[in-house]
C-alpha cells in the first residue's frame, strides 16, 4: 500500500 | 461568559489559523497575467495542495485534536478537507481586496476547466460567507468545528470528536453572543453554512469526475485527500 502522505504530514512536527 | 479557558482555548486556535497561510508566493502567482486553462488547472492544483498542507498543520494544533486516535485524525482529515478548503477559500475571498482581485480570481477558477453547475454554487457560497463578515476568531473556530464533524466516513470514536466538537460549538456560541448583541440568529446562520457546505462537497465529487474525464491530473496529496485514482 502506498504510504499515506497525509499521514507523514499529520507525524511531522507540529509548526513545521 | 466566556471561561479563562474557553479563552485560551481561542487564542490557540486563532494564532493557529493566523500561524498557517498558504504562502504569499503562491497566491501572488494567482493574481499575475493570464495563463491558459491548462495553466489555470495547475495553479489551481498547486493551491489547493498546499491549501491541504496548510489544513494539516493547523488542525495537529486544535486543543485535543492529536489525542484522538491516529487513524480517527486521518479520518477527520480526509472527510472535512474539502469543506475546510472551501471554507477558507470564501474567508479569503470576502477580505477586503485590492479592487480588481476578486474578478482576476473568479476569472481564473472560471477559465480553469471548472464545469459551469458548479461554479454557480461555489460563487453562491462565497458570496454567503462574505456577507456574515465573521471575524478572524469565528472564521477559525468555525473551520475547527467543520474539520471535527463526528459523522465523517470511518471516524471509529464518535463520542471523542463529538466531545471536543461541543467544546468548540459552545465556545462559537458564547463568542456570537458577545460579538453580535443585535443579532441572535448569527450563531445559527453560521451553523447554516455549514449544511451549504455538505452540498457543495456533493457538487465537489461530480466537478473532480468531470476534470478527470478531461484527462486533468491532480497531485500525489489530492488524489489522496479526495480518493481520486
Amino acid at each position: 500500500e502506498e504510504p499515506s502522505l497525509l499521514k507523514k504530514l499529520l507525524l511531522a512536527p507540529a509548526n513545521s | 461568559e466566556i471561561t479563562k479557558e474557553q479563552r485560551a482555548l481561542i487564542k490557540a486556535i486563532l494564532d493557529a489559523y493566523n500561524r498557517h497561510q498558504i504562502p504569499q508566493d503562491v497566491t501572488k502567482k494567482l493574481l499575475q497575467e493570464q495563463y491558459s486553462a491548462e495553466e489555470n488547472f495547475l495553479l489551481l492544483t498547486e493551491v489547493a495542495t498546499s491549501q491541504v498542507q496548510v489544513l494539516v498543520e493547523f488542525t495537529k494544533n486544535i486543543p485535543g485534536f492529536l489525542s484522538l486516535d491516529r487513524e480517527d485524525q486521518i479520518a477527520l482529515l480526509k472527510g472535512s478537507a474539502v469543506e475546510a478548503m472551501f471554507l477558507r477559500s470564501a474567508q479569503v475571498l470576502s477580505k477586503k481586496m485590492p479592487s480588481g482581485y476578486t474578478e482576476v480570481l473568479e476569472e481564473r477558477i472560471r477559465k480553469s476547466g471548472m464545469s459551469e453547475e458548479f461554479m454557480t454554487p461555489m460563487f453562491n457560497f462565497y458570496k454567503s460567507i462574505g456577507e456574515l463578515h465573521m471575524t478572524q476568531d469565528e472564521q477559525a473556530l468555525l473551520t475547527t468545528i467543520t474539520i471535527l464533524t463526528p459523522d465523517r466516513p470511518y471516524v471509529k470514536s464518535h463520542e471523542a470528536v463529538e466531545r471536543l466538537q461541543e467544546t468548540m460549538l459552545d465556545v462559537l456560541r458564547k463568542l456570537c453572543v458577545l460579538q453580535h448583541p443585535q443579532e441572535p440568529q448569527y450563531f445559527a446562520r453560521l451553523l447554516g453554512r455549514l449544511t451549504e457546505l455538505r452540498t457543495l462537497h456533493h457538487y465537489h465529487v461530480e466537478m473532480l469526475t468531470s476534470w478527470k474525464t478531461n484527462d486533468h491530473k491532480f497531485t500525489p496529496l489530492l488524489c489522496e485527500i479526495w480518493d481520486v485514482q
